[in-house]
């Protein structure tokens, strides 16, 4: 009776748009769903888009099997300090960094395989009171640390058996940087969003701060997902957690917009607004697709060059949808529940 | 967007940046 009924009434939502299940993975002995990310991972000469899921205590591996199925590779385990956050390193295969602490990062570990003797491992890469990592291409991280004394923001380079091979400081600005994003097609060039509602341009490979620009009082705390440069524009696409509601933009979720960082003037090119009756979002961007979750359990997908809100999740019957995160390959959305279950969705 | 809201463009602003930033 309830498959009839679902049948014969298909949500709105995913009847209209362009989210189509794909596959799902539970991890049964998972206690509390906290990240979900991909990685690439090679096994006996195949290298395969892998998953990895994060529980408080542990984080575990999956590989593909046949009929979209999904099998647990390894499991590492990690200790009395919880897991926050996966933070995947772009363009690697068989590593993956996570971001381990309390209220704040206060560890970052790196888990491996190493062929050399055919096993899993985790090393720490770095401890202190870390305020925002991202894994950068070419095995980079780079990470914003606080002391009551200095700020600090700095670049570790990891080899390909995960040990730290260099280390870079960047100028730190003086207010705590609390995102960055690579600048596509760029090598040298990061951003980074403050606490003061700034974004700061740096030059990675001499470390320099190259231009510090207001991003508006209508958006506190405005976080960086995703930059890059085109005709002289430096375009960046930040998430507001924070705006409040206005007549002339909506709720604004996510707002592409250009700099000049010659003059630091900028002007918004496309603002993407929150479904109506929806408040609260916590996302993530992959090229123009943006995601996020909703503090109704819903989850919403945008367009951001359209400014549309082009699909959205509702809840499942098990509950609301905690996690949202793009594949780093492929365009796939994986959703995540509360109680470790993964549903992998086609867009 | 044109130079009229955002000033003079410049196409290398990275690198113009880097030789003008203190070291």
């Amino acid at each position: 009776e309830v498959a009839e009924q679902l049948a014969a009434e298909p949500h709105p939502g995913l009847a209209e748009e362009s989210l189509q299940l794909v596959s799902k993975l539970k991890d049964s002995s998972s206690c509390c769903a906290v990240d979900v990310s991909t990685a690439w991972w090679e096994a006996a000469g195949c290298r395969e888009l892998c998953v990895v899921t994060a529980c408080e205590s542990c984080v575990t591996l999956w590989k593909p099997l046949d009929s979209h199925c999904w099998g647990k590779v390894h499991t590492w385990q990690l200790g009395e300090v919880p897991v926050i956050q996966i933070v995947p390193l772009p363009g690697t295969c068989n590593l993956v960094c996570v971001a381990l602490g309390e209220l704040e990062i206060g560890e970052i570990r790196l888990l491996l395989y190493s062929s050399e003797n055919d096993s899993f491992k985790q090393s720490v890469v770095k401890t202190g009171t870390i305020k925002a990592v991202l894994g950068l291409k070419d095995r980079r991280l780079v990470s914003s640390s606080r002391t009551l004394q200095e700020h600090q923001v700095e670049i570790v380079s990891l080899s390909e058996t995960g040990r730290s091979t260099d280390g870079q400081t960047l100028m730190p600005p003086e207010e705590t940087v609390l995102a960055f994003a690579e600048v596509e097609g760029m090598r040298e060039a990061l951003v980074g969003t403050t606490a003061v509602n700034s974004i700061i341009v740096w030059n990675l490979k001499t470390g320099q701060l190259l231009k510090k620009m207001h991003v508006g009082y209508s958006y506190p705390a405005s976080i960086c997902h995703r930059a890059y440069s085109d005709s002289g524009l430096l375009f960046v696409v930040l998430s507001h957690p924070h705006a409040k509601e206005s007549e002339s933009c909506g709720n604004p979720a996510f707002r592409l917009v250009a700099f000049n960082p010659t003059t630091a003037r900028s002007r918004g090119v496309m603002s993407s607004s929150l479904p109506p009756g929806h408040t609260g979002r916590q996302g993530d961007v992959k090229e123009a697709s943006a995601a996020a979750v909703l503090t109704s359990g819903a989850i919403a997908v945008w367009d951001l060059l359209l400014g549309q809100c082009t699909a959205l999740l509702p809840p499942g019957p098990a509950g609301s949808w905690a996690l949202a995160r793009w594949a780093s390959a492929g365009a796939c959305l994986l959703a995540g529940q509360r109680d470790g279950t993964v549903c992998l969705y086609r867009y | 967007c044109s130079e009229s809201d955002l000033g003079p463009i410049s196409l290398n602003w990275f690198e113009e940046l880097s030789a003008e930033a203190p070291p």
